[in-house]
């Protein structure tokens, strides 16, 4: 219910005017609308219950490996919607299959729907979407210098959190479900951060600051 | 970290 209640409202797209290309001009907005995101969650995560106390180092190591993970948790949880066949990035920026192949995101497509699918068959709730925004956020494979502890009670704490929540449902079961659609979340956040690479040094699109340093930083 | 810069400045900060 802390998740919940931090959970930060959702962000709408500011449509890009700066090109007559259509799907440059789609692929802008998408990158602001992104870096805008995550901004959101690197302030959201110091809501999870013990990131605080994680060393400098461990935020930004949990943070670059986990951060596109995060926020597609949120593309797939918004883009469950009936059988639909978009992506929706936001409430004004819906793309279906042929705008991600013109914007060069083709690949990212297919998985975003194959896991937005998935959502949609288990009926992930909003307690569960958040929840697994947490631990993808939190769990990285990354090697961390610092003392490993605190994390792994962040992790801990998490997990109880999710078996009480699914416990007092009466379907424990669901955990270990929600658990296992992480695979298929972390092939498709790097999928989608390769693919906002290659736009990047291929086609040389522009990308901001920020959202740039996190697609570099792995 | 200097390659991180952003980030570092948004976590130090306290946002």
């Amino acid at each position: 219910s802390h998740l919940l209640l931090t959970e930060p409202a959702p962000l709408a797209a500011n449509q890009d005017d700066s090109t007559d290309d259509g799907s440059l001009r789609t692929l802008l907005t998408l990158c602001d609308l992104l870096n805008r995101e995550l901004l959101v969650l690197i302030g959201w995560a110091k809501q999870i219950p013990g990131f605080s106390e994680l060393s400098l180092v461990e935020q930004m190591s949990l943070l670059q490996s986990g951060w596109m993970e995060a926020l597609l948790v949120g593309v797939a949880w918004r883009s469950q919607g009936r059988a639909g066949e978009e992506l929706v990035f936001a409430g004004n920026l819906r793309l279906d299959e042929a705008q991600c192949r013109a914007a060069g995101l083709a690949g990212v497509y297919q998985e975003v729907r194959h896991l937005a699918a998935r959502y949609r068959a288990m009926k992930m709730s909003p307690e569960e979407a958040v929840m697994l925004k947490a631990m993808a956020l939190t769990n990285s494979d990354a090697e961390l210098p610092d003392s490993p502890d605190s994390l792994q009670r962040l992790q801990d704490g998490l997990q109880e959190a999710l078996q009480d929540y699914e416990c007092s449902r009466g379907e424990p079961h669901r955990a270990g479900r929600l658990l296992m659609s992480l695979p298929l979340l972390r092939q498709s956040a790097a999928r989608a951060a390769e693919a906002f690479r290659r736009l990047h040094r291929q086609h040389r699109v522009p990308i901001h600051k920020l959202l740039l340093e996190m697609l570099n930083a792995k | 970290q200097e390659k991180h810069k952003i980030l570092h400045k948004l976590l130090q900060n306290g946002n």
